[in-house]
């Protein structure tokens, strides 16, 4: 799965995914 | 709101009752950032608007190895200006409604 789940020591989750295309902006 | 380069965004509606929020952060500007940034993607995280610190919620990513600690303040400060505006949109309905 491209979606990754990094739990910090204090307890708190984030859920890494990858950013839709349309949602970056144009360089 | 200045722009970071981070963007920060509702990873849910706000119904405005909630005190933990969905948020989702991503980097839309990688040569804003002053550390190394590998592409990982969009991070999503609940972040408690009445006791929360969104420095620490930073800071706490720049520990789990998401962001170089030269950008920590730069994640903080994205987090704030976001969650400044959902408390005045939640301020605003509620006077509103008043």
């Amino acid at each position: 799965s491209a979606t990754a789940q990094v739990v910090h020591s204090a307890g708190r989750r984030f859920i890494v995914s990858p950013v839709p295309e349309a949602r970056l902006k144009e360089q | 709101a200045e722009d970071t380069g981070v963007r920060v965004e509702l990873a849910e509606e706000d119904d405005g009752k909630k005190a933990s929020i969905a948020l989702k952060l991503w980097v839309e500007d990688h040569k804003k950032l002053k550390g190394k940034y590998k592409e990982s993607g969009a991070i999503e995280f609940t972040f408690d608007l009445e006791k929360e610190v969104p420095e620490v919620v930073a800071q706490e990513m720049v520990e789990s190895g998401l962001f170089h600690e030269s950008d920590g303040k730069t994640v903080g400060k994205s987090i704030r200006d976001r969650v400044a505006l959902i408390k005045w949109r939640r301020e605003r309905t509620v006077s509103a409604a008043a």
